[in-house]
């Protein structure tokens, strides 16, 4: 089963359709292998994404030099996966 | 209501022990419910609903799909903690019983039962099918952009390697094409219902174009209504409104085709939470969220049974 470790969720702030734009040029790079768990709209609706840990350090800056707002909402996606999986196994074996 | 001897109704639980407790159900309540293959999978799984009926020839029905993303597990599982409130609140809950002395209901838990495993099995924050593309590497088409609703349109992509990759036409997928087919055949649904996962949003139709729907005001005031019963039970804000205008532009999606073909009462649950654990939501969280949101299916399911157009 796939890991996820170190891999960040980040939500960006989306405020205007020029942010949105700039959103845009990560939506539809490949480089960054990120996921993308709601998409960038008009509607000044925050953009949650997965970024790998390889890409923390790049998409971080790209936000920053874009002027992106970000935080981080889950910053050990793995260490919830593992929690998931021990209630899990502890209901299996109930 | 948190468990029976078998199943565990506050935890996430695997394809096969879902399908076990569907059984389990239809064994229970022999008079009232039945578990109703509608087709397979693209790896061949099979598609269940619990249709859940007092008797009568092709009633009107509601439809309930689940899952149809594989990621948001707390759908499905809000789905089979569903199908046994149904059967256990009818002859307690003047309301349930009410509805299913008129209406049928038809459950489906796993719409998209290849990728529920494959987030069990391989990689727990799959959304799309599993069916192969070819001349791609990437796998799965998002079966809600597959629906025959715009398909292809706004909000949806035609790379595969996409997680809104529409997929090669409409139906594309097997699985979607088993519901259309299956609600074609019977021919008398009233209402369609499918629950998603997160952002506590209570959407209608159309997420295709930001025109508003002919029963705009209807659906509107349906959904203010269940969202407030959903609410009320520990305070749970669910915004409401049209799925393009509410969140983003999305053709091909199944709310759109069930509006499109004469189901008037479509409507779309996007549940907890706003994303502090997304589609990793605590079992914890599961009957919460599944006792909150029977209020809003009721509070809809009332409004069919008193409007059957």
């Amino acid at each position: 089963r796939e890991k996820f470790f170190g891999d960040q969720v980040f939500r960006i702030n989306v405020r205007n359709g020029d942010e949105v734009s700039k959103l845009t040029q990560l939506v539809n790079s490949d480089n960054f292998k990120l996921n993308f768990w709601s998409s960038p709209s008009t509607l000044g609706r925050p953009v949650d994404v997965l970024v790998p840990s390889i890409s923390l350090q790049p998409v971080k800056s790209f936000l920053k030099s874009q002027g992106l707002e970000y935080s981080v909402t889950i910053d050990d996606l793995q260490a919830l996966l593992d929690n998931e999986d021990e209630e899990m196994q502890y209901n299996e074996g109930q | 209501e948190r468990s029976n001897n078998t199943f565990n109704y506050g935890a996430y639980h695997t394809l096969e022990t879902i399908y076990q407790e569907m059984d389990n159900i239809a064994t229970d309540f022999p008079d009232l419910a039945s578990r109703v293959k509608i087709g397979q999978s693209f790896e061949n799984r099979p598609m269940y609903v619990l249709k859940f009926s007092t008797g009568g020839e092709q009633r009107p029905a509601i439809w309930l799909n689940a899952g149809i993303h594989s990621r948001e597990w707390i759908s499905q599982a809000t789905a089979i903690w569903t199908a046994r409130k149904i059967v256990s609140d009818y002859g307690e809950d003047p309301a349930v019983t009410s509805i299913l002395e008129k209406v049928d209901i038809f459950l489906l838990p796993v719409a998209n039962p290849d990728g529920y495993v494959y987030t069990h099995t391989q990689n727990r924050l799959w959304r799309k099918t599993r069916s192969l593309n070819p001349g791609s590497r990437c796998v799965g088409t998002d079966p809600n952009r597959n629906w025959n609703a715009s398909f292809a349109g706004e909000g949806a992509s035609d790379n595969p390697c996409s997680e809104v990759y529409h997929g090669p036409h409409a139906n594309s997928e097997v699985e979607v094409k088993s519901v259309v087919d299956f609600i074609q055949k019977h021919g008398n649904f009233r209402c369609f219902i499918d629950l998603h996962s997160y952002s506590q949003l209570l959407m209608y139709p159309y997420g295709y174009t930001v025109k508003k729907a002919p029963d705009a005001e209807e659906l509107d005031d349906v959904a203010r209504h269940a969202a407030a019963a959903l609410a009320s039970l520990s305070g749970t804000k669910y915004q409401v409104g049209p799925t393009c205008t509410t969140v983003y532009p999305a053709s091909g999606s199944s709310i759109d085709w069930a509006y499109d073909n004469g189901i008037k009462y479509a409507f779309t649950f996007e549940l907890r939470d706003t994303g502090h654990y997304g589609f990793l939501l605590p079992a914890n969280q599961i009957i919460p969220t599944a006792e909150e949101t029977w209020l809003g299916l009721k509070t809809i399911m009332e409004h069919v049974r008193d409007n059957l157009y």
